[in-house]
C-alpha cells in the first residue's frame, strides 16, 4: 500500500488528514506489565493461550506468533515531522492519563482504535467500542470491550475524569485453548508514561520531550485494586474440587450456591475461596447436587467457617429483557487474578407455564465462570448462576457472548427452606423439573445441528 | 450515552491515529500498521503499538526479549524504517484523503 499523500477526491467516508512523516524515537516496555503477564501467561498452561490476530484454526507460521508475542508488551514513542502550517498546539484538549488503581473493576470504558490498522481509514478510524474494566493485575488490565486486530496501541478511555486516559490496546484478541476469550488485553497508561520519561532520561537528545508527555491526575496511585470493585462483586467466591475449579455465590455466610460440574457429588469436600474483602479460603462440603438428568446444574456447599465481610446478594424477584448486567466469575485466570467481570444486557428470560426457566446474556462467559453471579448491574441484585456459555460442534466454535443461566427465582424458595430448616426437600424438587424445562435447556431444536452447551 | 460519555469521546476521537509502518526501498514489500494515541500536539507525539516495528529490528525480535531490556532507542531499527500517522480531522486543518491499497478484507453479504 501506499500512503503518501494523494490528490483530494470525493470522500467516500470521513475527511482525514493525509498521513504525515514521523521518526521513531524509541521503543518501550512496562516491566510491571512484562512480570504480570509472564505469572499470568508464562505457567505450564501457556501454550493453551495465544494472542495472534488469526483465529486459532488458522495457519500462522511459528516465527510469526513469536514475533507477535514478544512484540505483545512494547509499545512505541514517535514525534511526527512539523508540517510547516500553523502549529498543532491549539488543536485537541490536553491529555489527562488515570493513575493505576484509581479505576475499579466494572468501570465503564471507551476503547477508541482502528480496526484493521492503515486499511481504509476514512472508514475505520478511531472506531469505539464500550466495555467494562474486567479485570486488573498491576498495569495488565483486561477490558470486555470488543476490539479487533489493528487497534493494538489504540486508547481506552475513562467517562471519569471525562476523557482521561486509562490504558492502550495490547492485545485486541485472546484465546485460550483454542476459545475466544472476548477479552482484550491492555497495559496501563500511567505506568507506560512513567517508563516512557524514565527511558527519555536516558537519550539526551529527546530528553527535553518527557515534560510534554501527560501525567496523571486523580486518585492516588496507592489505592489496592483488590479493593475496587462494585460492592455486590465480592459475593463471588471460587469453587475448588479436586484439580477441578469454577465459580460460585454466597448465599449466606455459610452458604455458597455453584454447579453440579463444579462440585458433583453431594458429601464431597470442596475449598471455596473468598477474594474480597480479603483473601481466605475455607473449607465446605457439598450438601446437594442436582443429578445428572436434572436440567438445573446446581451444587449446594456448606462452609465450615463463615465467609465474614461478605456481602450475601438479594435475589430479584422479577426479570427484565434490556437490563444491564455483570458476570462475575473466576473464568479463565482461576485465583491467579481475582474474579472477572463482564457487562452486557440480559438479552432472552425464557419461561416455561409463565415461568422464567432460563437466562441468556450477552456478557462474555469462560470457562471457569460456571457458578458465579449474574448480577444486576445498576442494581446489585442478584438474577441467577451461570451455567453454561455456547459451542457450535460442527464448526468447534465458542460463543462466550450466548449464555445461560438459573434464575435465581428457580433456586431461592428452596434454598430459604434448606437454610431455615436444613430441610433439602425443595432442592430435590429440581430434579424432578418438568419434560418442557428439560427441553429447554437440552436447547431441543428440529434441526439436528444446532449449537449445544457447554463450559 | 452521548451525555456521559460525550466528551470522552470527543477526547478519544482527536487523540486517536493510525501509524503505518513500510520500507523506504521497499514499499511494496509489506505495510505493518496499527493505531496510536497522540499524547501531545506540539510537537506531535504519537504512542502506539511496538509489534509492527519487529520486522525493522536490526537485531530481530530476540531484541525485545534481551535480558533487562526496557526500552529501545529509535535507532534499534533500520535506516530503511518509513513511518507515517494519519488522524481525523481538526478544526483548523486541511483535510485530505487516502486511497488505501486493500489488504485481503471484503465484506461479504450476511
Amino acid at each position: 500500500a501506499d500512503l503518501e499523500p494523494c490528490p483530494a477526491a470525493q470522500p467516500r467516508g470521513r475527511l482525514l488528514q493525509t498521513p504525515r512523516a514521523a521518526e521513531l524515537l524509541l521503543l518501550l516496555s512496562c516491566p510491571a506489565f512484562r512480570a504480570h503477564f509472564a505469572r499470568l501467561f508464562g505457567s505450564e498452561a501457556a501454550e493453551q493461550w495465544r494472542f495472534a490476530s488469526a483465529a486459532p484454526e488458522e495457519e500462522v507460521s511459528g516465527d510469526e506468533e513469536e514475533d507477535q508475542l514478544r512484540a505483545l508488551g512494547w509499545f512505541a514513542l514517535l514525534r511526527v515531522q512539523p508540517c510547516g502550517e500553523a502549529a498543532e498546539a491549539a488543536h485537541g484538549p490536553a491529555m489527562t492519563v488515570a493513575p493505576l488503581g484509581a479505576v475499579a473493576k466494572g468501570t465503564p470504558l471507551l476503547a477508541c482504535g482502528s480496526p484493521f490498522g492503515a486499511f481504509c481509514p476514512d472508514i475505520f478510524l478511531n472506531t469505539l467500542s464500550r466495555g467494562v474494566l474486567s479485570n486488573a493485575a498491576g498495569p495488565l488490565l483486561l477490558t470486555d470491550a470488543r476490539c479487533l486486530p489493528g487497534t493494538e496501541g489504540g486508547g481506552v478511555f475513562a467517562a471519569r475524569p471525562a476523557g482521561s486516559l486509562v490504558a492502550l490496546v495490547a492485545a485486541p484478541l485472546c484465546w485460550k485453548a483454542r476459545e475466544w476469550v472476548g477479552l482484550t488485553l491492555l497495559c496501563a497508561a500511567g505506568p507506560l508514561l512513567r517508563a516512557a520519561r524514565a527511558a527519555l532520561a536516558h537519550l539526551p537528545d529527546i530528553a527535553a520531550l518527557a515534560a510534554l508527555l501527560p501525567t496523571e491526575v486523580g486518585s492516588p496511585r496507592s489505592l489496592p485494586l483488590r479493593g475496587l470493585s462494585p460492592p455486590w462483586a465480592a459475593a463471588a467466591v471460587l469453587v475448588e474440587f479436586g484439580s477441578v475449579w469454577g465459580s460460585g455465590v454466597a448465599m449466606a455466610p455459610r452458604l455458597v450456591v455453584t454447579c453440579r460440574h463444579v462440585a458433583p457429588r453431594e458429601a464431597a469436600k470442596v475449598l471455596v475461596h473468598s477474594a474480597n474483602p480479603k483473601s481466605v479460603a475455607i473449607w465446605g462440603h457439598v450438601v446437594f447436587a442436582t443429578q445428572e438428568a436434572s436440567p438445573y446444574d446446581i451444587a449446594v456447599v456448606s462452609l465450615e467457617e463463615d465467609l465474614d465481610g461478605v456481602p450475601i446478594p438479594k435475589p430479584v424477584e422479577h426479570f427484565h429483557e434490556g437490563t444491564a448486567v455483570s458476570v462475575v466469575g473466576f473464568g479463565v485466570f482461576g485465583q491467579a487474578c481475582g474474579p472477572s467481570v463482564t457487562s452486557g444486557i440480559l438479552s432472552a428470560v425464557v419461561q416455561v407455564d409463565n415461568t422464567p426457566v432460563m437466562l441468556q446474556t450477552t456478557c462474555a462467559v469462560h470457562g471457569g465462570s460456571s457458578g458465579g453471579p449474574l448480577f444486576s448491574t445498576h442494581s446489585g441484585d442478584l438474577l441467577g448462576i451461570v451455567a453454561s456459555n455456547t459451542r457450535d460442534n460442527n464448526t468447534g466454535a465458542t460463543y462466550p457472548h450466548l449464555n445461560f443461566s438459573i434464575p435465581i427465582t428457580v433456586l431461592q424458595p428452596a434454598l430459604q427452606q434448606y437454610l431455615q430448616t436444613g430441610d433439602l426437600s425443595g432442592l430435590r424438587e429440581l430434579d424432578r423439573a418438568a419434560e418442557p424445562i428439560r427441553v429447554v435447556w437440552r436447547l431441543q431444536r428440529p434441526q439436528p445441528t444446532v449449537p449445544r452447551s457447554k463450559l | 450515552m452521548r451525555r456521559q460519555w460525550g466528551p470522552t469521546m470527543r477526547v478519544a476521537e482527536q487523540a486517536g491515529c493510525v501509524v503505518s509502518a513500510s520500507r523506504a526501498e521497499q514499499p511494496e514489500a509489506g505495510l505493518w500498521s496499527c493505531s496510536g494515541v497522540i499524547l501531545s500536539r506540539n510537537p506531535v507525539l504519537v504512542l502506539c503499538h511496538g509489534g509492527i516495528f519487529t520486522p525493522f529490528l536490526r537485531g530481530g525480535s530476540g531484541t525485545l526479549t534481551a535480558a533487562g531490556a526496557t526500552f529501545l532507542p529509535g535507532d534499534s531499527c533500520g535506516d530503511d524504517l518509513r513511518l507515517h500517522v494519519q488522524w481525523g480531522p481538526t478544526a483548523a486543518s486541511p483535510a485530505g484523503r487516502s486511497e488505501q491499497g486493500r489488504p485481503g478484507l471484503f465484506t461479504p453479504s450476511c
